[in-house]
């Protein structure tokens, strides 16, 4: 589905 | 940092502000839902978890820091300090109803199945339904005062900038996270008749009042 965590957005 | 998220940062920033601005100088939460604000206060909260375990940049913590602050100042001015002016009887939408569906989707659709993502998930899905009470009280009263209504509009539009911050960073960067755009997408479109009815009256110098 996309990045796992750290993400970057808020 | 595009400056699509960055508008859609400041929008947000600034319907948050706009918010506490219209309660502090009314001294009244007439208008507003405290069961959004609840809502809002569990999205923030299970989804900067992570501000314990990772630092991504003094820009992210600030804000995130910010965002669950003025959420709690916010309750607090509702429930509190305020708690007379507020509109309980027409806020009678049932949290419960969004509250326990996304997170069983968050247990079923995420990127990986450990609690901090889990919670990321359910956060994200809790956010493009959290305004649903507040719609449902804006409908049910037939009116929004007019600082409502920018509050609404910027609360609505940080959202949409996102989307278009998710098209560039797909393009740009070949970066995408479908959960996030897929919750954005929904939380937008629950605004669509909102935006309508901003741009109609509201831009006009009128009052936002519902059709009859």
């Amino acid at each position: 589905y996309g990045g796992s965590l750290p993400k970057d957005e808020l | 940092m595009n400056i699509f998220r960055l508008a859609g940062d400041l929008s947000h920033l600034l319907a948050i502000i706009l918010l506490l601005i219209k309660i502090w100088k009314t001294r009244s939460c007439a208008g507003i839902s405290g069961k959004s604000q609840i809502l809002f206060a569990v999205v923030y909260v299970s989804r900067y978890l992570d501000l314990v375990t990772t630092f991504i940049s003094l820009y992210n913590t600030l804000m995130k820091l910010v965002f669950i602050t003025s959420s709690f100042a916010t309750l607090y001015l509702m429930y509190v300090k305020f708690k007379a002016t507020y509109d309980h009887n027409h806020d009678s939408f049932r949290i419960e109803f969004l509250l326990l569906p996304c997170f069983v989707l968050a247990l079923l659709i995420n990127a990986s199945f450990t609690p901090l993502e889990v919670l990321w998930t359910f956060s994200i899905y809790l956010e493009a339904v959290a305004i649903l009470p507040q719609l449902f009280l804006v409908s049910k009263t037939g009116e929004a005062e007019s600082i409502t209504s920018h509050y609404l509009f910027a609360l609505g539009s940080y959202r949409a900038l996102y989307l278009l911050n998710w098209i560039y960073r797909y393009y740009a960067e070949g970066h995408y996270d479908l959960i996030a755009i897929f919750a954005g997408a929904i939380q937008t479109i629950l605004y669509c008749d909102f935006f309508y009815l901003y741009i109609t009256k509201v831009l006009k110098g009128k009052k936002l009042q519902l059709p009859a």
